[in-house]
């Protein structure tokens, strides 16, 4: 029976596993060398060729269709299977929801919606800024020669991203925008940017104690804003929609800004019931302002007069699916 | 969907993050 064994065997083949290993062994080099090339010459970027291509999907319309299908509301049996499978997917902690019993929400959107128990999220005290939402810190730093950073290498334009300063806001003795923006020579300007993952939590609170004095709202297009499309696509955030609330510090200039993605196409703003989002029809590069601030010819409601006071930790708005 | 503060500090002010760090909201971002 030995003998018989052995002749069962396969023979050794030298030749085909030098071979192999050899690939495997080249391929892993290859890998090597191409991930220290970007870290050299930094991430690959799209072609605006590529970029132009990936702007003629109609992502607004699929945000919408998807806004409308997740408005459908679920029978009672069907829901906590759907929501359970989203929690799965997107590791959601509904240990922190207000409300974790799954048949209460009626359909996906009302679910994403969800608001977190009061306790869950201290507001800390020692520091003068906070974090506005869930998620993840894609960057941060300070603003040089009025270019923002997306992520490390790939900057966008301030004026881009801002708009035109408005003619009361315009310093004409500065020579730059980010000048422009500063009440002090002595300050500079800071940026944070926080990533809201599918399964976070998608409310946003006020960062600080501010007083938001107008808000200007830029249709455009619904991109994907996950961290992989921010390292390929330039200008990102100047290319999708976004609603900017401008206003005062202690310091001086302050704005927090919401950028819509293709699930995650509408914002709401709380104290802003004009602000429509994500709607069919907009002109490309066009902005829509409001001044929360009473002017000399405009009489606003009492609250406005001397723009919206918010305190650090108060909910200012949420992202909504569509 | 994202959220980008710009504002305008001190020149002293420091923040206290990692960039790809999971944030909660209500956490530090940075202090003077």
């Amino acid at each position: 029976s030995l003998s018989t064994g052995s002749r069962m065997l396969p023979r050794p083949r030298p030749f085909p596993l030098l071979v192999v290993t050899g690939g495997c062994y080249l391929g892993y080099q290859q890998y090597k060398r191409r991930g220290h090339r970007d870290e050299e010459t930094g991430p690959h970027l799209a072609t605006p060729t590529q970029v132009a291509l990936y702007r003629t999907f109609p992502t607004r319309l699929v945000s919408r269709a998807w806004g409308r299908l997740n408005g459908l509301d679920l029978p009672t049996w069907l829901r906590k299977p759907i929501y359970s499978l989203y929690i799965w997917t997107f590791g959601v902690n509904m240990q922190e929801a207000a409300v974790e019993d799954l048949h209460h929400y009626k359909n996906l959107g009302e679910f994403f919606r969800r608001r977190l128990k009061p306790a869950v999220r201290p507001v800390c005290a020692a520091s003068c800024l906070t974090s506005p939402a869930d998620g993840k810190i894609l960057h941060f730093g300070r603003v040089k020669n009025s270019e923002v950073e997306q992520v490390k290498g790939i900057t966008y334009s301030l004026e881009n991203f801002l708009g035109p300063q408005t003619s009361r806001s315009k310093d004409l003795s500065s020579s730059s925008f980010q000048e422009d923006l500063l009440s002090s020579p002595d300050n500079d300007l800071f940026h944070v940017v926080v990533y809201l993952a599918p399964g976070d939590y998608h409310c946003f609170h006020s960062p600080t104690n501010w007083t938001v004095e107008m808000r200007r709202h830029f249709p455009g297009a619904l991109m994907s804003v996950n961290p992989g499309v921010a390292r390929w696509v330039k200008e990102l955030f100047c290319l999708n929609e976004r609603v900017v609330l401008r206003g005062q510090w202690q310091h001086g200039f302050f704005s927090l800004t919401a950028v819509g993605a293709t699930n995650v196409g509408s914002i709401r703003v709380y104290f802003d019931q004009e602000l429509q989002t994500n709607t069919p029809r907009y002109n490309k590069g066009s902005f829509h302002d409001r001044s929360y601030v009473a002017t000399d010819n405009q009489v606003k409601s009492a609250p406005e007069e001397g723009g919206v006071s918010l305190h650090k930790g108060e909910p200012v708005g949420e992202f909504n699916l569509g | 969907s994202t959220i980008v503060l710009l504002f305008e500090a001190p020149r002293d002010f420091s923040f206290s993050l990692q960039p790809g760090q999971r944030i909660r909201m209500g956490e530090g971002l940075g202090s003077l």
